[in-house]
């Protein structure tokens, strides 16, 4: 997924 | 996981505890802005459709937890709980929600990385968080006598925003990802719309007097 990096953030 | 990121996401806590303890053993709501605790409880609902299907760690289900919950139940103590619902200040929470939802319905299905119902959301949901806070920072202009705890909720909340910054730019510099522009640019406009509000916190804290923003 493009945007997993940010999706470990709240 | 950051210094930054870690002392974010706990400001954040502080931030919603402090409301709790303000609504819950205090019984008040007042100089609390109704519009932007649902705008913040549709933030969560939309941003962690994903919570049971992407696992990440025991530590950020918990979180997600704990804003959906507290969101959620702040919502149901202003508009259902007899005495607090009393100190509500209705006449002055004026903003309209839909001012705010449509623009960044919109925005985010014009603007996002990948057209899909999970993704759009999630976008959606980082537009809506930038803004959330205006119904809130309207009211607070509005109240003459902004007591300490709603004063210290919003400042924390500024505070976790801009430590939420020093955390992107921790992570640009130390792990080899790419940029993300629609976080970034949500985050910076959302941490911004605190600037005013910081200014006057500062001059207040400075002079031990209380807080009052200028109409």
């Amino acid at each position: 997924s493009s945007s997993s990096v940010t999706k470990d953030e709240l | 996981m950051n210094i930054f990121r870690l002392a974010g996401d706990m400001t954040h806590l502080a931030s919603v505890l402090v409301l709790l303890l303000k609504i819950h053993t205090i019984k008040s709501c007042a100089g609390i802005s109704l519009k932007t605790q649902e705008l913040y409880a549709l933030v969560f609902a939309t941003r962690y459709l994903d919570i049971f299907t992407n696992y990440i760690s025991f530590y950020n289900t918990i979180m997600k937890l704990i804003f959906l919950g507290s969101s959620f139940s702040i919502v149901w103590y202003i508009k259902r709980h007899k005495i607090v619902h009393r100190s509500y200040d209705k006449d002055q929470d004026t903003f309209r929600h839909w001012f705010i939802v449509l623009p960044c319905l919109v925005l985010a299905l014009l603007i996002n990385e990948r057209f899909t119902f999970k993704e759009v959301m999630w976008t959606f949901s980082l537009y809506l968080e930038a803004v959330a806070i205006l119904p809130q920072l309207v009211l607070l202009q509005r109240t003459r006598n902004i007591d300490n705890l709603t004063g210290q909720y919003v400042f924390l909340l500024g505070a976790y925003r801009a430590l939420y910054i020093l955390n992107w730019i921790y992570r640009y510099f130390t792990e080899d990802h790419y940029i993300h522009w629609i976080t970034w640019i949500a985050g910076l406009v959302q941490t911004l719309l605190y600037a005013d509000f910081f200014y006057y916190y500062f001059q207040s804290w400075k002079n031990n007097a209380k807080l009052e923003l200028p109409a």
